[in-house]
């Protein structure tokens, strides 16, 4: 453990909760991709299967117990709880484009061939791209509310945090693992553009929205 | 391995 990997933790368990919260607070959930937060679960069911597994620690449980429990309960308000509010129209990115070529790329690209790593791998490959749907439906709705742009800004800068956490075990470990650390820099690069207007705009105190 | 180490991560 170390600060950037403990930072990065935080930043993504912040995320989580944001949404959950908002979710809950404003009883709605529009502007939410149900398609992102669905890839999501499926990225931590594949990921964290490991709970039966392996242990590592009493934090690596409880958070991987937290994320999950989080990911199915922000479905559970989506698709069922405020399902009226759900906005399906502008929700319309093609998830499948992104479940097939993960699934292949996992087998094709994999450290071992056991079902355990495959998933895993499926998992980190899925990760990179889950956020894409999201990103699609902020820009054909051309604006995300604030507190959504909070979330995805602690969403992106965990992933970030995640690189500096690898630099710093390939000093400090002699430990890299190349399979996370592309998908991680994809799916940095994928928020770059968010980060840019989050700068330029949020944090300047206006509304995100697109020329 | 690589594969084993990693997993001690989220």
């Amino acid at each position: 453990m170390n600060i950037f990997r403990l930072c990065g933790d935080l930043s993504h368990l912040l995320a989580i909760l944001l949404l959950l919260v908002k979710i809950w607070k404003t009883r709605s959930c529009a502007g939410i991709s149900g398609k992102s937060q669905i890839l999501f679960a499926i990225v931590y069911t594949t990921r964290y299967l490991d709970l039966f597994t392996s242990f590592v620690s009493i934090y690596n449980s409880v958070m991987k117990i937290v994320f999950l429990s989080a990911s199915y309960g922000t479905l559970y308000l989506m698709f069922y709880k405020f399902k009226p509010t759900y906005d399906h129209n502008h929700d319309s990115f093609r998830i499948l484009y992104l479940i097939v070529p993960a699934l292949v790329l996992s087998f094709v690209i994999v450290h071992a061939y056991t079902l355990m790593e495959v998933l895993w791998t499926y998992s980190i490959y899925l990760e990179a791209v889950a956020i894409m749907p999201q990103l699609f439906m902020v820009s054909r709705t051309g604006e995300a509310e604030t507190i959504t742009s909070h979330y995805l800004f602690a969403l992106g800068s965990y992933r970030a945090l995640y690189i500096l956490n690898w630099i710093y075990r390939y000093y400090t470990e002699d430990f890299l693992d190349l399979i996370v650390i592309i998908a991680g820099i994809v799916q940095t690069i994928l928020y770059c553009d968010f980060f840019y207007l989050y700068i330029t705009k949020v944090l300047k105190g206006k509304r995100l929205s697109l020329p | 391995s690589y594969s084993s180490k990693i997993h001690d991560e989220l």
